[in-house]
């Protein structure tokens, strides 16, 4: 997995820090400090097709007999999140309580071609 | 660019104050509503830093950094929460009313969108007992009940004995009286405390110090009104 800098243009992770004392958020959001939205951009060659996990599945298998064939002009690759994990919060509700709570796939860690 | 079709592929070229804007807005309307949230809550009267602190302390021992903020979960533990169905803890501090030293009542507002059913998993009260007399310890027992409409018409939830030496923290676990408050729709819990042998007691320590404010604690799970299971 690539990361985003001004000399790449294939498919990399662009990260984005949102502080939530910039937007106005620390009076409800006791933690994190902010949030880190990271998404993915960027080109995918046919030949960067694959994302990391599946090279022996059966998807990559229908996907190398399509490239084989010569049908991938129907496919296109996409520059897609292949890594996630949760994002833990701690804050208050419209009640004044105070609520923890783990929200899946959150945060982008890696990116890759489908 | 390039891949005509692509749809998760990128966006139109912004300039960059608008792109930063647009992220941002995104990022708000994610988090609301991951978190179930039509709109930010309006913390109108924020809960006292020293309170906040302490129920902090109490639940997550050793996880609470000088700053107040509290060191998030590892990795391992992430990954197990994932595993789970998504849950929440829920810390709600208590508006008190004792205008008799043996009986106190405690009113918990709980905020719960429409549609939303609740799984409460387990629940707990937290409440500090002050001995303010010169004896060693003192034994009291004290009862947790569920009020009702009518004075008569309460239900115990929990009982306990225990000794007093200066101070404590007790926990009552409520889990049952809690889930029947959500089953009917109710968004306050209503509690009452009696406590034989309090008379020398400072229950509820909101009285003089706003670190001892009793608080209920409740880790609950999200249930789908109309869940389909594939397997």
């Amino acid at each position: 997995s690539l990361d985003c800098d001004t000399n790449i243009s294939l498919c990399c992770k662009k990260d984005i820090y949102v502080s939530f004392r910039d937007i106005g958020w620390q009076d409800w959001i006791i933690a994190p400090d902010g949030y880190h939205m990271n998404y993915c951009m960027g080109l995918c060659r046919e030949h960067f097709a694959g994302a990391p996990g599946i090279a022996a599945s059966f998807h990559a298998a229908v996907f190398n007999q399509l490239k084989a064939n010569g049908i991938h002009s129907a496919v296109s690759s996409c520059c897609v999140p292949t890594q996630r994990r949760p994002l833990s919060m701690l804050y208050f509700d419209a009640s004044h309580n105070i609520v923890k709570t783990d929200i899946p796939d959150m945060i982008v860690e890696a990116c890759g071609c489908t | 660019p390039g891949d005509a079709g692509c749809l998760t592929c990128g966006m139109p070229a912004l300039e960059k104050g608008t792109e930063e804007q647009l992220l941002i807005e995104i990022a708000k309307l994610q988090i609301l509503s991951k978190l179930h949230l039509k709109e930010r809550p309006n913390i109108t009267h924020p809960v006292p830093r020293a309170v906040l602190l302490t129920a902090l302390r109490k639940l997550h021992a050793g996880r609470v950094r000088q700053d107040g903020t509290l060191e998030l979960n590892s990795n391992l533990e992430r990954q197990n929460a994932r595993a789970k169905d998504q849950g929440y803890e829920i810390v709600s501090f208590a508006d008190t009313d004792h205008r008799d030293a043996a009986k106190s009542g405690l009113t918990f507002q709980f905020s719960k969108e429409r549609g939303m059913n609740f799984q409460i998993l387990q629940s707990t009260l937290w409440l500090y007992f002050k001995s303010s007399s010169e004896a060693p310890k003192e034994r009291v027992t004290a009862k947790v009940f569920l009020a009702g409409p009518h004075q008569s018409n309460r239900t115990l939830l929990s009982q306990k004995q225990f000794d007093v030496k200066w101070g404590s923290w007790q926990t009552f676990p409520i889990t049952r009286g809690v889930q029947n408050i959500f089953d009917r729709g109710d968004k306050q819990v209503k509690l009452v405390l009696e406590c034989e042998g309090c008379q020398d007691l400072a229950v509820l320590g909101s009285l003089g110090n706003a670190s001892h404010q009793p608080f209920l604690v409740a880790q609950v799970r999200v249930r789908e009104e109309h869940s389909i299971h594939k397997r």
